[in-house]
Order: C-alpha cells, then structure tokens, then sequence
C-alpha cells in the first residue's frame, strides 16, 4: 500500500458517499444514470468474485470488496425502488450492450490465463474503464449538472487518477506491473479529460456545471 | 490466480 493508492482508494470511499447523499438529500436520483450503477454492480461482482474463493489478500481488501458491493447494490435499490419516480429513462439512453460486449472480448483476448475467474477479472477491469459512459452521455444530453452529481463524477475519476502513479511507484519499488490494469485505468482516467476540464474551470470556481451550447 | 499486480488492489 503506498500513499496514492490509500488515497485512490479513499476518493473511491468518497464518491459513493456523495452519490449517497445526493440521492437521501435531494430524496432525488434525477440526472444519474441507473446503467452506469448497474455496470458498477457488474465490475464489483465479477472482480471481487475472489472473495468467496478463498482468496485473501488482507482484512484492509476484504472490507472494501464488501463495501464496494455492498453499497453498489444498495443504490440500485435506492434508484429502482425508493425513488424510482424521480428517475428518467428517456435521458439514460446509452445501450450498454457497447460498453459490456467490447469488454467481454477483449476479457477473452487479454487475461492472465483462460480460467473463468481470470476472464471475469480482466472482463471487470475493461468494464470499469467505460462504465462512466452512460452517465457522462446524461450530462452531455441535457449539458448540465447538479454541483453535488459533479462531485461524485469528479470524485470517481480522481480515484482511478490516482492509481496511475501508484502503479509508477510500484514499478520502481517492486520491480513489476500489470498491463491489463495500467491499459484499462489509463482508457478510464482519459474519459474523464473533458469532464474535468468543466469542472475544474466551472464548478470549482463556484459556478453551475453547464456545457457550452 | 495470481499473475498480475492487479490482484491485490481494489
């Protein structure tokens, strides 16, 4: 563990809360996208599979893998059955089917060995890398954002941010790296660059997230 | 499993 990760992972942490708060507060999940969370679901549930294989890494990885799952499947609940009104299906039009079947092949092309769990793992991975996709093509729609929304998108693509250089340090210290991860997180943290463009020139300067028209 | 560095991050 070194102090980019922790801190990657704790932006992580931070996002979920967010999107908690955004949804319990405003009793609202107007301008989220359900299939950005429900490809979450999907990441976490297919990566962390390792869980109840007996695989253990440290009570640290445990927690979270619990946590990301659990918290995952808890908004799906909140969106679909306590404030499935507020949502709307017309804006979250984005069709999965080219986000998860790309992932699933190049899970079949690229992984570490041609076992199912591998396959998952590296399927997750890809996955993860565009499952922003829905929700970036919501704000890109309707060409803005409630300010807390753009925290919890800012917050989610500062974490994979900053695994880049945790996966720098790594190299350095312990001499190896993962290309599948490095590749992926590089496509996930790039999607984020017109994003953060806004957010960091609009929303942190105290003005409304609006996209130029 | 086990190959990768990926495997003990989250």
């Amino acid at each position: 563990m070194n102090i980019f990760r922790l801190f990657g992972d704790l932006a992580h942490l931070a996002s979920i809360f967010i999107l908690l708060q955004k949804i319990q507060v405003s009793r609202s999940c107007r301008g989220l996208s359900f299939k950005t969370q429900v490809l979450y679901v999907v990441v976490f549930v297919s990566r962390y599979l390792d869980l109840f294989l007996g695989t253990w890494v440290s009570f640290y990885n445990t927690v979270m893998k619990l946590f990301f799952i659990g918290s995952s499947c808890y908004i799906l609940y909140l969106m679909r059955v306590q404030f499935r009104s507020t949502y709307d299906p017309t804006l979250d039009t984005f069709r999965v089917e080219y986000l998860v079947g790309p992932s699933l092949v190049l899970g079949l092309l690229f992984n570490y060995s041609f076992t199912f769990t591998e396959i998952l793992w590296s399927f997750s991975i890809f996955l993860e890398s565009v499952a922003i996709f829905p929700q970036l093509f919501i704000l890109q729609r309707t060409g803005e954002a409630e300010t807390i929304t753009t925290h919890y998108i800012a917050a989610l693509g500062i974490y994979r941010a900053l695994y880049i250089p945790n996966w720098i340090y790594r190299y350095w210290t312990e001499g190896s790296a993962d290309p599948i991860a490095i590749v992926a997180g590089l496509v996930q943290t790039g999607l984020y660059a017109d994003f953060f463009y806004v957010y960091f020139t609009k929303v942190l300067q105290g003005k409304r997230f609006e996209l130029p028209a | 499993t086990g190959k990768g560095r990926g495997k003990d991050e989250l």
